[in-house]
């Protein structure tokens, strides 16, 4: 009689979990923006066998950002889940892996992501600030300010910005614009007077870093800015004189 | 409909089929949520 084909894989099972990390890291490895995202459950998985040692598994993963950049050299497995009530951004992936002689390998990805409702974050937390978009006026100038803010005390490289990560803006009790932001280094000290001639150095981990900003407008003005430089340089902190350090 | 007749047959049949003190294994999917469900 012929063999009983096998149970389906479970979501939960070891093997589907194994598929899911290499899904995730390939996912994490392939993606140049934002933030590294990790694993939250596996929705689903489908195993198609091919022939003796063959197996295509189609996988739907549920995915939540951390706090860790995309460029940052931080492993995942020590990245910190954002929480709920920091408006969190969930990824939906559909992934399809084969496996060959017990080898897994990911053949393709698709993923998309969207942040929480900011109904359902103000129901738990009324006063939490909520995810701003990038282009909005007031984050902008706060990228802006806090960037020229770095650069003019940085004694460095002259960072140039890469790309805003996020932003939130609360109104009440205060008024205060959150971004986080990555950059890059110049080949241009941050003296440069003419730093539209500034280019950046080749691709090197090292050359990047990830700068957070908190701009109080309301009730009094305050601006706090920490940038950290990847690779080789240590951790530097700024704060404008006579306002807030950290 | 389908749906809905499929889980009706397996719920009846699980009604006959179950002993004293079985319980039923978990669904194998969706997983289990390692953080939390936006």
């Amino acid at each position: 009689a012929p063999a009983a084909p096998p149970a389906p894989l479970g979501c939960d099972d070891p093997e589907s979990e194994a598929a899911a990390e290499v899904a995730v890291s390939y996912i994490n490895g392939h993606s140049h923006h934002g933030y590294k995202f990790a694993l939250n459950r596996i929705d689903n998985i489908r195993v198609l066998p091919q022939g003796p040692n063959h197996e295509i598994i189609f996988l739907e993963l549920d995915l939540l950002e951390t706090t860790c950049p995309i460029l940052s050299p931080t492993p995942l497995a020590n990245c910190t889940v954002r929480s709920f009530t920091d408006h969190a951004v969930e990824g939906d992936c559909d992934v399809k892996l084969q496996k060959v002689n017990g080898q897994l390998s990911v053949l393709a990805s698709k993923c998309h992501s969207h942040a929480d409702s900011a109904e359902d974050i103000l129901q738990l937390c009324p006063d939490c600030p909520l995810l701003a978009s990038w282009n909005d006026t007031e984050v902008l100038a706060t990228v802006t300010e806090s960037l020229s803010a770095y650069n003019g005390k940085s004694t460095g490289a002259y960072l140039k910005l890469l790309e805003i990560g996020r932003a939130k803006i609360q109104y009440h009790p205060a008024h205060v614009v959150f971004v986080e932001f990555a950059v890059a280094a110049t080949n241009c000290s941050a003296e440069a007077a003419n730093v539209e001639a500034c280019h950046l150095l080749p691709d090197d981990q090292s050359n990047f870093g990830f700068c957070t900003a908190t701009k109080v407008i309301r009730p009094s003005q305050d601006l706090e800015v920490n940038c950290q430089l990847y690779g080789h340089q240590p951790g530097v902190t700024y704060s404008p004189p006579g306002q807030a350090t950290s | 409909s389908v749906a809905r007749r499929a889980v009706a047959e397996v719920a009846q049949h699980d009604k006959v089929a179950r002993p004293v003190g079985f319980v039923p294994p978990p669904p194998p999917c969706p997983g289990k949520i390692r953080h939390f469900k936006i």
